[in-house]
């Protein structure tokens, strides 16, 4: 799959998304 | 019993890769009630360290040790009276300790089984009760479980000490929709995912307890069930299977699904369908994925297995002259498949 199929991808994606989500 | 060897002969498939099964030892369960589940465990006796095999029927568990003599002598059993046993938990890495979820039609408890050599007693303290929906054993010494449905939804981790004992019980935010599946992500220790009932995949913050994304698949069938995830160069590529599926064309509807899916985005696609060889038909019934294996008993009674690598039915077990296969479980060495019937009876295989 291409990167256009799937969206930007961030290899930080688990502390990228720990910092923005609601604790 | 005699050496049972069964592998794929497809001349026409020179590149599919061939696995083999061989059979190394059976165990035949006297407890006389309808088996439910098996498994193994790593088990420290003051006379003994060995692999142990856990045979599990509604009303006991019993845990298997292989004597030098080649028999299967048993070593503890644990009986149930009042709740029927559902089944195994593994608890990856743990030893000496087996962990069982009992329940009529859903979990209603999660009891821990050890020995006592304080008192030469065997212990089955209770963990968790309420009306649970999905358990999982995580690695280091973790339990995740979700309890009640919709907005009263409880999701959280309980840690435990060597001998089984409560040390910490972490909330994970619950998601709207009810929890079917949990599974665990190799190369990401911290991040613990699930599948809900409207097939959407969750992904969560294990230490902290944050949801981090709740992804709809959209593409699949509802009721699938999440067995493991891989994270890879920023993408988590999540195993599938489908107890739903229809039994008509096996292409069609594969027993496993492997999706990959961006969490940075929320994007997925499905990326490989793990199918029968032409001219086997079944429906996925239940099975298990260890490391890049994965095996399925069909409702034809045989067991097939994937390797999830090369994306290709590596293995085929048919029923034997006892009768067909209803489990089919990894060991925690990864290189054995236990396949169980219902009487109990439990076949050894080594995967190569």
């Amino acid at each position: 799959h291409s990167e256009s199929d799937l969206g930007p991808i961030s290899i930080n994606w688990f502390e990228e998304l720990s910092s923005e989500a609601p604790l | 019993e005699p050496l049972n060897e069964v592998a794929i002969e497809d001349p026409v498939e020179d590149s599919q890769r061939k696995g083999s099964l061989q059979m190394t030892s059976k165990l035949k369960s006297c407890s006389g009630s309808c088996s439910v589940d098996v498994g193994t465990v790593w088990w420290e006796a003051a006379d003994f360290t060995a692999l142990c095999v856990v045979t599990a029927c509604e009303a006991s568990v019993s845990l298997w040790r292989h004597l030098e003599s080649g028999h299967w002598g048993s070593v503890h059993t644990w009986h149930f009276t009042k709740v029927p046993v559902i089944q195994i938990v593994p608890l990856p890495g743990v030893q000496s300790l087996v962990c069982v979820a009992l329940g009529g039609l859903e979990i209603s408890e999660i009891r821990f089984l050890f020995y006592s050599s304080e008192d030469g007693c065997v212990k089955q303290p209770l963990v968790k009760t309420g009306n649970i929906n999905a358990v999982l054993g995580l690695k280091n010494r973790r339990l995740v479980s979700s309890c009640g449905s919709l907005q009263h939804q409880e999701v959280e981790v309980f840690s435990f000490s060597e001998t089984g004992r409560s040390k910490e019980r972490q909330a994970l935010m619950p998601p709207e929709e009810t929890v079917l599946a949990f599974a665990e992500v190799d190369g990401m220790q911290e991040a613990l995912i699930a599948l809900t009932t409207t097939d959407c995949l969750v992904v969560w913050n294990l230490t902290s307890g944050q949801l981090l994304r709740k992804v709809p698949l959209g593409f699949s069938y509802l009721g699938s069930v999440c067995h493991k995830a891989y994270s890879d160069s920023g993408l988590l590529f999540v195993v599938l299977s489908h107890p739903h599926a229809e039994e008509s064309n096996s292409c069609v509807n594969p027993a496993f699904q492997v999706v990959v899916l961006n969490p940075k985005t929320a994007r997925s696609a499905r990326l490989m369908s793990l199918s029968l060889p032409l001219g086997i038909t079944g429906r996925y019934l239940e099975g298990e994925v260890k490391g890049v294996s994965a095996a399925a008993v069909l409702t034809s009674g045989t067991i097939a297995v994937w390797d999830l690598f090369w994306g290709q039915c590596t293995a085929l077990l048919p029923p034997n002259s006892e009768g067909s296969w209803s489990l089919a479980r990894w060991s925690v060495t990864d290189t054995c498949l236990l396949a169980g019937q219902k009487d109990g009876s439990v076949y050894i295989y080594s995967y190569t």
